[in-house]
């Protein structure tokens, strides 16, 4: 995602 | 990980247990809607991508495996399964999903992180999600007389996404920069359409009684 951080949440 | 967010995920993962317990100890997906289970196979194949690209951990690569492969089997056991595909109720179960799929589509194109492909299926399983439960709840407004492990089913699911939303919260408290408006208005809408279900299924307990919504 543009924030950089993958989506860690399910 | 923080305990919200680990309770949301073993109350998911519970009700997807109580579904099949359901189904293969009684044989039968009375009151099950194919629809919504459809949508959420759709919801995790969409979501989960990133099992082909990125890994997080060892966890988050199991449940979102456990998660795919155990919708799939559910939509197995419904249309295939020679005993429970016959207890299937499809002149009940006729909420046209399109009207689901589209829309949240559409927005995921139009309102999301990233305009990459990935991302807009991601956004789009997240607007589904929100909305997946409703074929679900139409069915058991039509089918009088809802089983408990149906019920209890429905009410995992429903508590699931809500501990998510004491995880978000409890993200926003403790991680500062932390924004993900996007699974914050759709958690939220996602819990309020079981608000009315919540109600119902909560007297029913109290007053130990057979839940049945009111049509």
């Amino acid at each position: 995602a543009a924030m950089g951080a993958p989506h860690d949440e399910l | 990980m923080n305990i919200f967010r680990f309770a949301g995920d073993m109350t998911h993962l519970l009700s997807i247990i109580v579904l099949l317990l359901k189904i293969n100890a009684t044989k039968s997906c009375a009151g099950v809607s194919l629809k919504t289970q459809e949508l959420y196979l759709l919801v995790f194949v969409t979501r989960y991508l990133d099992l082909l690209y990125s890994y997080i951990s060892l966890y988050n690569t199991f449940m979102k495996l456990f998660f795919i492969c155990s919708s799939g089997c559910v939509i197995w056991y419904i249309r295939e399964h020679k005993t429970v595909s016959q207890t299937y109720d499809s002149a009940q179960d006729t909420f046209r999903v399109l009207f689901l799929a589209c829309p949240c589509m559409i927005l995921a194109l139009t309102v999301n992180h990233d305009f990459t492909v990935t991302e807009v299926l991601w956004t789009f399983s997240i607007y589904l999600e929100a909305v997946a439960i409703l074929p679900q709840l139409v069915l058991l407004q039509r089918t009088k007389n809802v089983d408990t492990l149906t019920g209890n089913y429905v009410f995992l699911l429903g508590g699931y996404r809500a501990l998510y939303l004491l995880n978000w919260i409890y993200r926003i408290l403790t991680e500062p920069g932390y924004r993900q408006w996007i699974v914050w208005i759709s958690g939220t809408i996602q819990t309020a359409i079981y608000c009315d279900f919540f109600y119902y299924y909560i007297k029913s307990w109290r007053n130990n009684e057979r839940l049945s919504l009111p049509s």
